[in-house]
């Protein structure tokens, strides 16, 4: 999707 | 018993109108230090996080820890209801099914209350790491509001180059391209009208034009706003709220070409 990441990359998911 | 007056009631107001485009539903999560709203878009890309202080409002109760799930587009059809110099004070019961707002006029002339269902909501509640910014960067926040509606108009992402000389906005796309360099204010008189950076290392990211947009109908809220950028990492756009607490808007980049 053009490059777009997404936050649970980087964030911690509970 | 929950209870939040707020004299500037237009505060609430421009909250809601600075969140409802990105999120249609959120969690406001209330403690005896003050309200709290995290919560992500749709597509998982941005993320919201509001803090009220408790000792921002005029008057503030919380015997219990509430979290009240809410419509945010009923919330911001009720708020419209409020004039701008309206006090608005939120309420709901422990345990109760419903928050009710209620608005009075400077003259007390006037009071109105609205009541709203709140909602059971299931979100995910992301943790975000403590991180040291390679780059920080405070602008005027209608010259950043300009820059990202300018832009956008060039392509669907926007590139942003911070070295120690300033900062560079760019755009590529079909009709041509599109670059806007801000240099650090030499000699600051009045800080709201300033741009001040400061930087460890240069950093360079790429992000999606419409989040910006998005993020900048909070720009009602603050006449600064403060970009915080490292290497491969998201994006944290935050706009304080006088007196009260902060907006700050998250935006995970896009990947290079």
């Amino acid at each position: 999707n053009d490059g777009q990441r997404f936050l649970s990359d980087f964030f911690i998911q509970p | 018993m929950f209870e939040a007056r707020l004299l500037r009631g237009s505060i609430l107001k421009k909250v809601l109108e600075a969140i409802k485009d990105l999120l249609t539903q959120a969690t406001f999560d209330c403690d005896d230090s003050g309200i709290q709203l995290q919560a992500m878009d749709n597509s998982h890309v941005s993320l919201v996080s509001l803090q009220l202080r408790a000792d921002g409002f005029d008057k503030y109760r919380c015997d219990r820890n509430i979290s009240m799930g809410m419509n945010l587009n009923s919330v911001a059809k009720i708020l419209k209801c409020a004039g701008d110099k309206d006090t608005v004070t939120m309420k709901a019961q422990d345990n109760a099914d419903t928050v009710t707002f209620v608005f009075e006029s400077p003259n007390q002339e006037k009071v109105s209350d609205y009541e709203m269902k709140l909602m059971n909501l299931d979100l995910e509640h992301l943790g975000i790491p403590e991180t040291e910014y390679s780059c920080t960067i405070r602008m005027p926040s209608a010259e950043f509001a300009r820059i990202c509606r300018d832009l956008s108009q060039f392509g669907d992402s926007m590139v942003i180059a911070c070295t120690k000389e300033g900062v560079k906005f760019s755009a590529t796309g079909e009709i041509g391209s599109a670059n806007i360099k801000l240099a650090q204010t030499a000699s600051v008189d009045k800080e709201e009208e300033a741009v001040i950076i400061e930087m460890d290392e240069p950093v360079t990211l790429t992000f999606a034009c419409q989040y910006l947009n998005y993020f900048t109908k909070a720009t009602s809220l603050s006449p600064q706003v403060q970009l915080s950028m490292s290497a491969d990492v998201p994006l944290v756009v935050e706009y304080r709220i006088q007196d009260i607490g902060h907006i700050r808007y998250y935006l995970a980049p896009k990947i290079e070409d």
